[in-house]
């Protein structure tokens, strides 16, 4: 799977994923990725998000939505509410995988409670950063 | 105003020894190519959208991650690929699925949201919109890569090691295994 999360010049927050899902699916299995909310979900008054994981679990946990809804109603900051859906809820229940999130302050946020995660960001001044965990 | 980017090329088991030193430059490389492509985008006062899709289809054309070229196999042998965007200003979204011949599955993601009243298009559906609205189609063998074959050849053994007696019926157990294996 591969994602993106950016905010323009204009104050505007896009989210994006791809992916070819999971390994020996069958019955037209679909995971997270394509179900707005669970796996892709940007909205400029909260943030924009892009999952990674075991997609049974970010469906079922709605996922990118939580972490806007997390913002939205209970006031959270991006950083708060992204660790609370990947570091509590979802590990709560199982889900393995992580998100990569940012807001219209330009704030990003990119938790993960699995193995593996390849990930980056470029700020506004340039410095970016490429990472492999 | 400011602007931001942040780009992931996936999660799951990474496993140190299987990372040579020239495979992490391969990945590194590409991340940063991905990166660099959407902040020119971002800095040139291109939009947001613009800037993702840009990201999303140097990753898809990419047989490192599994998206695109390169993505993980079904259990029958075919890469069959998933996509979506959202908008965070006007809160519309694309999304598609179970796609076997469409190059850049954002791209019709894209076409989704912005050319079309729906949200989500899957399957034949789906990629005669594709066809429909120009977008670059392929084989399916574009998509596919030996070590994704591999990996999938792997699984199949283990599955069929497991689980004998589902092979002679010809349909796996849908009910969770013990092993909580989560391919298949």
């Amino acid at each position: 799977t591969v994602g993106a999360v950016a905010l323009d010049q204009f104050g505007n927050l896009a989210a994006g994923t791809s992916t070819g899902g999971m390994t020996n699916k069958r019955y037209g299995r679909v995971g997270d990725v394509p179900i707005i909310g669970a796996g892709t979900y940007a909205r400029n008054e909260t943030c924009a998000v892009s999952c990674t994981g075991h997609g049974e679990f970010f469906i079922r946990q709605v996922v990118a939505y939580d972490v806007a809804a997390l913002m939205a109603y209970k006031g959270l900051s991006l950083q708060a509410a992204t660790e609370e859906v990947v570091n509590q809820k979802l590990k709560q229940i199982g889900g393995e995988g992580g998100l990569i999130a940012i807001d219209q302050q330009g704030n990003i946020a990119m938790p993960f409670n699995s193995a593996g995660m390849y990930r980056g960001y470029i700020r506004d001044d340039g410095s970016w950063k490429v990472m492999i965990y | 105003g400011k602007i931001a980017l942040a780009i992931h090329g996936g999660a799951g088991m990474i496993l140190k020894e299987n990372m040579s030193p020239a495979l992490e430059k391969q990945y590194r490389d590409k991340l940063s190519e991905a990166l660099q492509a959407g902040y020119k985008v971002l800095k040139a006062g291109g939009t947001s959208l613009d800037a993702i899709s840009a990201v999303i289809v140097i990753l898809e054309e990419s047989p490192l991650f599994n998206a695109g070229k390169g993505a993980v196999l079904t259990n029958e042998g075919r890469a069959e690929l998933d996509a979506a965007i959202m908008d965070g200003k006007t809160g519309l979204a694309g999304a598609v699925a179970g796609l076997t011949t469409v190059k850049n599955p954002i791209l019709l993601a894209r076409q989704v949201m912005e050319h079309s009243p729906h949200v989500m298009m899957i399957g034949g559906g789906a990629e005669k919109f594709a066809r429909e609205r120009g977008l670059e189609m392929v084989d399916n063998a574009y998509f596919r890569t030996d070590t994704r074959e591999q990996q999938l050849k792997k699984i199949q053994e283990k599955e069929k090691k497991a689980a004998p007696d589902s092979q002679d019926k010809g349909a796996a157990p849908l009910a969770p295994r013990p092993d909580d294996d989560k391919f298949g």
